[in-house]
């Protein structure tokens, strides 16, 4: 499977609806300071499912919804939508599946797979068996490269765990 | 299990050894199973040495040097359970030119198995790409997508 | 002594907000004393927004804002208590090309009371040195200095 | 006061005795990864006393001294001289004054003001009185300026005193 589309509505900066189309190989995303750019990594983080506010640079979950600018009022509801697609080569027909995640400000939380609403569980189960792979090294966040350097011997493990 | 872990350790260390080598040239670096426990238990040592210099603590490495170090292992990991993509957040922000076209040659190599979106303010890695990515705040606090470049 | 500080912190939260809107090109900054305890002993809250965003916790700046803002309240702590020289090492790392001609044009603003060493890989922050030293390791594990080019 | 000039010798890469001029206004120091940039930062923080390994980037402090390459052997020592100067205008001498650091295999160190040897505290005292400044925010080390922005707010204050 690989990322095939996404779309970012009121999430962090992402106050207008906007949708990036993927392609194999290398996307390389480019911008002044505080454009956007790490929010992206954030809401990949997010819609896969990601419990801490902390690693999204947050104090609360609620943080990551639109919270408004000198010229915007904040919004009530953030989503991020990430497609994810296989082309099984031949006739055979190319497989997708959709995830959704949504936080409105009240804290209500909701997950989606292929539009129908579901359980994070559900979610997670989705990305084990297609093989999409844990967030622990597929998002590198800016500035954290070099924690599995100076992590502790004992802690480091944890990434060869999940690995092995 | 025991064996489980050791077999992935095993394939892991020489992996990372491998993209070490690939990354800086020459040298050596390799992983160690902190024996004085269960080996499902220990931790786990980094052991890195760039071409020319003397085997010393990794703490002592450039700043350079260690953003290298560490991709060097997630490479590893990578290739051993691989995830179909990765995000790299200026990871080349601390690289000289010269690293800057190992890691993006490195990154090549790992295509079409892995998807890369990196973030970068590099215009040797933005040559790189295959598709580029602009974002604005033409409206400030409002993030814009304004520009999408396929090359081949 | 109480009055000591308070004069200290005054005036240093001033610079940081002149420094940082300077750094920004507008927007605004300042320090809190949190008062739930003696000024003696209570916290510093630092609050930053750059131009056209909303204020919120500084830890959702970007990268290059938190070092701009970073930068900015080590200036306004310089310009309090100035330090004959100051040794700057890849703080421009993060930096956009427009941050980085705001970043050396502030330099600039603070000699001559002040000698920077700015150690760096950004080519505006290069053109922007009055002095340029090369180091480079002909032989592998060894320094060496090769160039040293005065400009006016 | 300021830096006229700085020798470095046996102190971490610098196997050669190496001389740096200083001049007024803005130097840039440029050049490949782990060539030794980071280590004239780190060689100035520790001939004005720099007393925690950590800082710089060593477990132990014998760590500073040259550890042999692939051609060369360990060296013995690293010594570190930095030279002050002050031009007071007019008819009036420039003063100036030298600071020596240097550590020992054995684990012996010594401290020299103006080529005499001293003890730590007189070089700190030297220091405070020429204004030279504290070391907490005259050298910014690599990757750590945003440490100020993560500290607790009651660690921050440390600056702050240290500036009042
Ligand atoms: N909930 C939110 N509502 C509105 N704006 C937000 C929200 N959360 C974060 N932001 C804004 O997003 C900006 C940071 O974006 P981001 O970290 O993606 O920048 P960046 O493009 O990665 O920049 P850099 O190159 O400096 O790393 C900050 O200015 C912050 O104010
Ligand atoms: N005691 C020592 N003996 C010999 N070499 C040492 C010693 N201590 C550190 N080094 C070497 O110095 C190099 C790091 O130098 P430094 O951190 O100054 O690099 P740099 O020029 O700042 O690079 P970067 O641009 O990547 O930050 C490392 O490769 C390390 O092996
Ligand atoms: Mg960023
Ligand atoms: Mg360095």
């Amino acid at each position: 499977f690989t990322l095939d589309r996404m779309e970012i509505h009121g999430f962090k900066s992402f106050f207008s609806r906007t949708a990036f189309e993927f392609r194999p190989g290398i996307i390389a995303v480019v911008g002044p300071n505080g454009c956007g750019k790490s929010n992206i990594g954030d809401a990949i983080s997010w819609v896969l499912g990601d419990q801490s506010p902390r690693s999204l640079r947050a104090d609360r979950m609620s943080d990551v919804i639109f919270n408004g600018s000198e010229s915007r009022r904040p919004l009530g509801m953030a989503e991020v939508t990430l497609k994810f697609m296989r082309t099984n080569g031949g006739p055979a027909p190319a497989e997708e599946f959709v995830v959704t995640r949504r936080l409105y400000r009240d804290g209500n939380s909701e997950y989606c797979l292929n539009g129908a609403r579901c359980r994070l569980k559900d979610i997670q189960e989705m990305l084990l068996r297609s093989q999409v792979g844990s967030r622990l090294y597929s998002v590198i966040e800016q500035g954290k490269v070099d924690l599995i350097l100076t992590a502790r011997p004992k802690d480091r493990r944890g990434l060869f765990e999940e690995a092995a | 299990s025991r064996e489980k872990f050791l077999e992935a350790f095993e394939r892991i260390q020489e992996g990372f050894n491998r993209s070490f080598i690939t990354l800086f040239g020459g040298g050596r670096a390799e992983l160690r199973l902190l024996e004085d426990e269960d080996v499902l238990e220990c931790g786990i040592e980094i052991i890195a040495s760039p071409p020319g210099k003397r085997l010393q603590n990794i703490s002592l490495l450039s700043g350079g040097e260690k953003a290298m170090t560490a991709v060097a292992l997630l490479f590893a990991l990578f290739r051993y359970r691989p995830s179909p993509f990765c995000v790299l957040d200026e990871v080349d922000a601390p690289l000289d030119e010269a690293n800057v076209g190992r890691f993006t040659r490195m990154l090549r190599e790992l295509t079409p198995e892995t998807q890369f979106i990196l973030i970068t303010h590099n215009r040797r890695s933005m040559e790189a790409a295959d598709l580029l990515y602009g974002i604005t705040m033409e409206e400030p606090g409002v993030s814009k997508v304004v520009s999408m470049r396929l090359d081949n």
